[in-house]
């Protein structure tokens, strides 16, 4: 179950609070994936009590301008935050991934590839096992129906290192590359990576963030009893 | 098989420049998690005498649990002006039929009446999570709540045994901050996750389901 509180001092009408957290949402806890299990009880909430802002200082509204916009940021900053923790400590993960999806006609569309990959169990456990098996991720971007159909010949895949250094194409416009397999193992190996998945369909971008399967995964879910 | 290594690093204590004014948080040993002293009852309060605004975002499961379906109705009820927020961990008070309810609206009365000046209506919101078709071990849980106000404070010491009670399977605790400027003045936003499986949230804002 996720759940999320958040609190400041900033004086925020209720609708000005309501209209952030939709914003902040979209861009954080509906970017997140452990298993694709949807909890009863998730929440999240958040609170303004003005302590902090001069007696005349009036309510921040979705009207008030650049000062909504300060705050609906700061908002999303730290529920982004929130949310990568959620995905760093899904039970028994041992990698956490970024699937950054480039190239989509609509942002719905990139957000619904990523969602996509970051749910598939097959993608979740090669991961584990630090196999750069981008079949599986390939088979999961064409599982789903998009806006448009996607055209193979224009989708690429690599696998992006956390250190900066460059990434390796494991499949571009639709032909396997020549990777080198040590080099995959390198990128995966380590704690934290990105999957850069390009679908050529319009300048449309989304990221996610998930984690791998491990037999830890079902050693708890195994054994947690009602 | 590799096992995770740990993710200790990642829980930051807050600190106390970045926490926000005019909130008293506190964190108890309510009983719903098993081990002596554990902390799993939680409370935040606005002590500020500005109004407090409060806004949600819910699951879209069709079987809301108990405090979901009541933190939505105290967010109508007082038109987004909730002041307080109660929390227990170890039990979900999901699929818990009438009984559920009540112990829901019992949780948010009892925080409520810790609220300087309260109103008639309930101002707390309610979070439960944890085992799921059980009955919530009420009593234990109004006992924490009551006995917060001995432990509540602003410190960051305070945040950090609160972010502790959120935590069921979690690893670390999940807490984290800012500061920003709006209107020539400098304000603080702290905030405190919980989660580890069961983890793929659609959320909707208040009324009914339609996952």
């Amino acid at each position: 179950t996720l759940l999320c509180m958040l609190a400041t001092d900033a004086p925020v009408s209720p609708a000005g609070l309501q209209a952030a957290l939709a914003r902040a949402s979209d861009r954080s806890f509906h970017c997140i994936s452990v298993d694709g299990d949807m909890s009863t009880n998730d929440t999240v909430a958040v609170f303004a009590n003005g302590a902090a802002a001069p007696e005349n200082m009036a309510e921040i509204t979705p009207e008030s301008g650049a000062s909504f916009e300060v705050f609906a940021a700061a908002l999303t900053g730290v529920m982004q935050e929130l949310a990568q923790l959620i995905a760093r400590d899904g039970e028994g993960a041992t990698k956490f991934i970024t699937l950054s999806v480039e190239g989509g006609a609509t942002y719905a569309d990139a957000q619904a590839v990523a969602s996509s990959v970051a749910r598939s169990p097959l993608v979740k456990t090669a991961l584990y096992s630090e196999d750069a098996n981008w079949g599986r991720v390939l088979a999961s971007v064409g599982s789903i129906l998009l806006s448009k159909p996607l055209d193979p010949s224009r989708v690429s895949i690599s696998f992006v290192p956390a250190d900066g250094s460059a990434p390796l194409p494991v499949s571009i416009r639709g032909e396997p590359e020549d990777f080198d397999e040590a080099r995959a193992r390198d990128i995966l190996s380590e704690d934290d990576f990105e999957i850069k998945i390009e679908l050529g369909a319009g300048n449309e971008s989304a990221k996610f963030w998930t984690c791998d399967y491990s037999y830890e995964y079902v050693r708890i879910n195994g054994a947690y009893r009602s | 098989a590799a096992v995770a290594s740990s993710k200790a690093h990642f829980h930051k204590p807050i600190p106390a420049s970045s926490l926000p004014q005019g909130y008293l948080v506190s964190a108890t040993h309510g009983g719903v998690k098993r081990k002596a002293g554990e902390l799993d009852v939680g409370v935040l309060l606005s002590t500020s005498s500005r109004p407090t605004s409060a806004a949600a975002v819910f699951t879209a499961n069709t079987f809301r649990a108990a405090p979901v379906l009541v933190s939505d109705e105290v967010l109508t009820r007082t038109a987004g002006r909730a002041r307080a927020l109660v929390m227990s961990a170890g039990n979900a008070n999901a699929a818990t039929g009438a009984q559920g309810m009540k112990d829901a609206w019992a949780m948010a009365n009892a925080a409520h009446k810790l609220l300087p000046s309260p109103a008639f209506e309930p101002e707390a919101l309610v979070m439960s999570t944890g085992i799921i078709g059980k009955k919530l071990p009420i009593s234990n849980i109004l006992s924490g709540i009551a006995a917060s106000p001995s432990t509540a404070g602003s410190t960051p010491e305070h945040w950090d045994a609160l972010a502790r009670a959120f935590v069921t399977t979690d690893t670390f605790p999940k807490l984290r901050a800012a500061t920003f400027e709006a209107d020539g003045h400098t304000f603080r936003l702290a905030g405190i996750s919980k989660g580890a499986g069961m983890i793929s949230p659609k959320l909707i804002p208040s009324g009914p389901p339609h996952a």
